[in-house]
C-alpha cells in the first residue's frame, strides 16, 4: 500500500 | 499510539455506542440533531477516502470503517426508520448546517497544506468536524429537559476532543517532526465549543438533577 501523507490520526 | 490517543478514540467509539443504544433501545431520537449526524457522516466520508489508497495500521482502518458505519446507521434511523423517524424533533433542529458545509469548503480551498483533491477534502473534513456539533448544541438549548443518554453522548464527544489535545501535546513533546497546525487550531476551536455544555453538564451532575441548558 502507498504510505499516507502523514494523516495517521482518526 | 499513546494512551491519550487510544482513550480518545475509545471515548469517541463509546459516544457512538451510547447514541445508537439510545436510539435502538428507546426507539426514539428525541433531542438528537439529525443535522449534526449528517455533518459527521460527511466528515467521515471526506476524511476516510484514504481507505482506498493508503494504509496506516489495521487499527486505523477498522476504526474508520466502524465510524463510517455507525454514522450512516444513525442517519438511517433518524431519517428512514419507520418508528424512530417520527420521534425526530424537526422543528427544534433548524440550524442552517449548509452554511457550515459551504464555509468549511471555502476555508479548505484557501487554507490547506497541499492543493490536491484528497488533501483539500481531508482539510474540509477537519474544518467541518470542528463546527459539526453546533446544530446539536443549539438543539439542546431548545429541548429543555435533556435525557441522560443524549447528555452523555455529547459529554463523551467533548471528552474525546479533550483527550486528542492531550495526545497532541504528548506527541509534540516526544516525536521529532510532528507538526500539524491546521488540525491543532481546528481541534482547539472544536473543544472550546463544548465549554459551555461541560459547565452545565457538570453543574447538573453535581446537583444530581437532569441536564438543562439555560
Amino acid at each position: 500500500a502507498i504510505i499516507n501523507e502523514g494523516h495517521d490520526e482518526l | 499510539m499513546n494512551v491519550f490517543r487510544l482513550a480518545g478514540d475509545l471515548t469517541h467509539l463509546l459516544s457512538l455506542v451510547v447514541l445508537l443504544l439510545k436510539i435502538v433501545a428507546t426507539k426514539s431520537c428525541r433531542g438528537v440533531s439529525a443535522k449534526t449526524q449528517e455533518l459527521y457522516a460527511i466528515v467521515f466520508v471526506t476524511r476516510y477516502l484514504d481507505l482506498l489508497f493508503s494504509f496506516v495500521s489495521l487499527y486505523n482502518s477498522v476504526m474508520k470503517v466502524v465510524f463510517l458505519g455507525s454514522a450512516f446507521s444513525i442517519v438511517y434511523f433518524m431519517r428512514y426508520h419507520k418508528v424512530v423517524r417520527h420521534t425526530y424533533d424537526r422543528e427544534l433542529d433548524t440550524f442552517r448546517s449548509s452554511f457550515l458545509v459551504a464555509g468549511s469548503m471555502v476555508l479548505a480551498l484557501l487554507i490547506n497544506s497541499k492543493y490536491t483533491f484528497f488533501e483539500v477534502l481531508w482539510t474540509f473534513s477537519i474544518y467541518l468536524e470542528a463546527v459539526a456539533i453546533l446544530p446539536q448544541l443549539v438543539m439542546l438549548q431548545r429541548t429543555g429537559n435533556i435525557d441522560n443518554l443524549t447528555g452523555n453522548y455529547v459529554f463523551l464527544l467533548g471528552m474525546y476532543r479533550g483527550l486528542y489535545i492531550l495526545n497532541w501535546i504528548y506527541r509534540y513533546s516526544t516525536e521529532r517532526r510532528y507538526w500539524q497546525m491546521i488540525v491543532w487550531v481546528s481541534g482547539i476551536i472544536q473543544t472550546a465549543l463544548y465549554a459551555d455544555f461541560f459547565y452545565y453538564y457538570l453543574k447538573c451532575w453535581n446537583e444530581n438533577r437532569t441536564l438543562v441548558i439555560p
